[in-house]
């Protein structure tokens, strides 16, 4: 893995222009409180009485930043997420504040879905079985899974997942997110730690908070320091009454989607071992995507899926559907199937994007062609490696681990966010870029997801695309 | 304020403002350095000590909201590096301000009244204290 | 172009790039006169 610090004079001007943009952010405000300026904003009428609802402060750094840039960001597209789409052409009059359609559409290399094996696709096996399922169940249950909302799919689908990952027994929910914020409070409750790594996503975070357990952080992908903590909370015991704790889980992702980083696996489960905790493996990006078999970072790592209590992963990244499953003991499993908030509020899964996730994941396990399943695996590995190389030799930060299928790109400067989304797409490459808040302020980045269904060739304009951007915005800083 | 380059951007921030001061012929050099510390503690009271919440949506269902910045910093550990740095810039430039004003009465009422202002909601005592 | 990408001028608003140049011309020109004085 490699995350080279970011140069001191490049931090520095990072900041400034950050500084920059919040005074004028505030001279904005003041001119659109006055009226000076036109103010498409909700303003609420302030001799209503009632407790104002919006607090501006909190959406200052919205009003005065991230608008101005903001045709970056959620860009409609007329097409499947392939390994190339059609973006619907967008303009804005009023500098960001809205926006309108010009009629036209761009074509473009997508390297900024998730498409990992190339299954977002509108044609082919998992397209007609999909197809056919529509036909034959009918588009929804339109009922839980404590209800009527069981089907034979379902049942199929949960017992396939349970091959695929090794593993006893699996539940299927019909949305990623909640897959995680659902389920972590039927596992752990008060009197009981959560040791979360401190880039784990939202969706985890407000599982581990729903919960009411006590939640630490530790250092991203460090392994001292979780040891420290869990050795430091086991002898404090729970706070207060220094009892021991019930129940101590662990919570990593597999792929840290937005760091491009791969957990330590072997080192968790031996902690895990050693202080007698619970491991919760969030595979959300790296199931299917990594490993010889596709069958995710334990896979990649060689370890026994057994080790690790809580399987949990996706359908979106790599099957081309939606969802989430958790994986596990039959007990455990029958335990959250009686209890998760998901079960029992939400409606089941979709019969179509269910068929999609079983025709894919046979595709991957080889079951009607073992040669396409590698083809695509191997293509994805291949596609990484190559192009973080090349990345790499062109002088760019690159933040990771060789083997990621997500490849950050660091761009720093706040206008060169925007600049380099623009300038892509101008070239016919669309991306993904993040900044502040999601990253931290001096580590803004490009972020590109390579799949298997792009070829050699692709890979190749891209990285001519990237080059091109990349001297014109003067973005190699790597040293 | 803990992450790496912002001290040293913050130091050529002051410096920068200090300097626009000096450029200011009608200003005299007591002059640019007491408004330096002026406007510098009074910029840094405001951000500091009013300014509350975070100016983004953040997922921690508003816990901060009503937390200054100054009380939101390092999760509320007192005396960590950047605290300590934050109440020792004010202090050092008090010293300079009163150096250069030559120790002058009036001077030193501005900048002393000023330095307090940032001081003093620094203690720990009056950590969420309103 | 470089210059507007690293002040982040390159997000503002024409009046606001206006305004930032004018103040930036107005601090060095007096930075220049006053060194001038000065030495």
């Amino acid at each position: 893995e490699s995350f080279e610090e970011t140069p001191l004079i490049i931090a520095i001007l990072t900041y400034l222009g950050y500084g920059i943009l919040i005074v004028f952010g505030h001279i904005g405000d003041f001119l659109r409180k006055w009226n000076v300026f036109y103010n498409p904003l909700v303003t609420e009428k302030v001799e209503s009485g009632f407790v104002p609802l919006y607090q501006s402060f909190e959406s200052f750094y919205t009003r005065n930043l991230y608008r101005r840039i903001r045709d970056c960001w959620n860009r409609p597209i007329s097409s499947v997420p392939g390994a190339t789409f059609e973006i619907i052409d967008r303009k804005t009059s009023d500098r960001g504040w809205t926006f309108h359609f010009t009629g036209t559409t761009t074509k473009a290399l997508n390297m900024g879905s998730y498409n990992y094996l190339g299954f977002a696709e509108n044609k082919g096996r998992c397209a007609d079985e999909s197809q056919q399922a529509t036909e034959l169940y009918g588009p929804s249950t339109c009922s839980t899974r404590h209800e009527l909302g069981n089907l034979s799919l379902h049942k199929e689908l949960e017992s396939l997942v349970a091959e695929f990952i090794g593993v006893e027994s699996a539940i299927a929910f019909g949305m990623g997110f909640a897959t995680n914020s659902m389920n972590i409070p039927t596992l752990v409750g008060k009197g009981c730690l959560i040791l979360s790594d401190e880039l784990n996503h939202s969706s985890l975070i407000l599982g581990a908070r729903l919960s009411g357990a006590v939640i630490k952080t530790f250092k991203h992908n460090n392994m001292e320091d979780l040891e420290e903590k869990l050795k430091n909370y086991i002898i404090d015991g729970q706070p207060h009454t220094h009892r021991p704790w019930k129940k101590i889980l662990i919570i990593v992702e597999g792929v840290y989607s937005m760091e491009g980083s791969i957990v330590k696996l072997p080192e968790v489960i031996r902690l895990k071992k050693k202080y007698k905790a619970y491991l919760y493996l969030d595979e959300a990006h790296s199931i299917g995507a990594l490993g010889p078999r596709g069958r995710g970072v334990v896979d990649y790592w060689g370890c026994d899926p057994k080790n690790v209590d809580i399987m949990m992963g996706t359908f979106t990244k790599s099957f081309g559907s939606a969802g989430g499953y958790i994986g596990g003991s039959k007990k455990l499993i029958d335990f959250i199937r009686l209890k998760s908030h998901s079960a029992c509020y939400a409606s089941s899964m979709s019969p179509p994007v269910a068929q999609q996730i079983i025709s894919s994941m046979k595709v991957i396990m080889g079951v009607n062609d073992p040669a396409e399943g590698k083809k695509r695996l191997g293509q994805l590995a291949w596609n990484s490696r190559y192009f973080r190389r090349r990345l790499q030799e062109m002088g760019f930060i690159i933040y990771g681990n060789i083997d990621s299928p997500v490849v950050p790109l660091l761009l720093f400067c706040p206008a060169k966010i925007a600049a380099f989304s623009r300038e892509c797409l101008k070239r016919g490459l669309a991306t993904v870029v993040v900044g502040f808040p999601a990253t931290p302020i001096i580590e803004s980045r490009a972020r590109f997801c390579l799949s298997g269904a792009h070829t050699k060739e692709m890979i190749d304009t891209a990285l001519e695309i990237i080059d091109d951007v990349g001297s014109l915005l003067s973005l190699k800083y790597s040293r | 304020f803990s992450s790496r380059g912002m001290w040293v951007t913050y130091i050529l921030v002051v410096a920068f403002i200090h300097y626009v001061f000096l450029s200011l012929p009608f200003l005299s050099v007591a002059m640019a350095w007491t408004l330096t510390n002026v406007i510098h503690n009074m910029l840094m009271f405001i951000i500091l000590h009013i300014e509350k919440g975070t100016p983004f949506e953040t997922a921690d269902q508003g816990k901060f909201r009503y937390r200054t910045v100054w009380e939101q910093l390092d999760y509320g550990i007192q005396f960590s590096p950047s605290r300590k740095f934050l109440t020792i810039v004010p202090i050092i430039l008090f010293f300079l301000a009163s150096f250069y004003t030559k120790y002058d009465y009036y001077h030193f009422v501005f900048n002393s009244g000023s330095l307090l202002l940032v001081l003093i909601p620094k203690l720990p005592q009056l950590d969420g204290v309103r | 172009y470089q210059y507007l990408l690293i002040t982040a001028l390159y997000m503002l608003e024409s009046w606001e790039r206006t305004v930032f140049n004018c103040f930036l011309l107005f601090f060095l020109s007096m930075a220049t006169y006053t060194a001038y004085v000065f030495m």
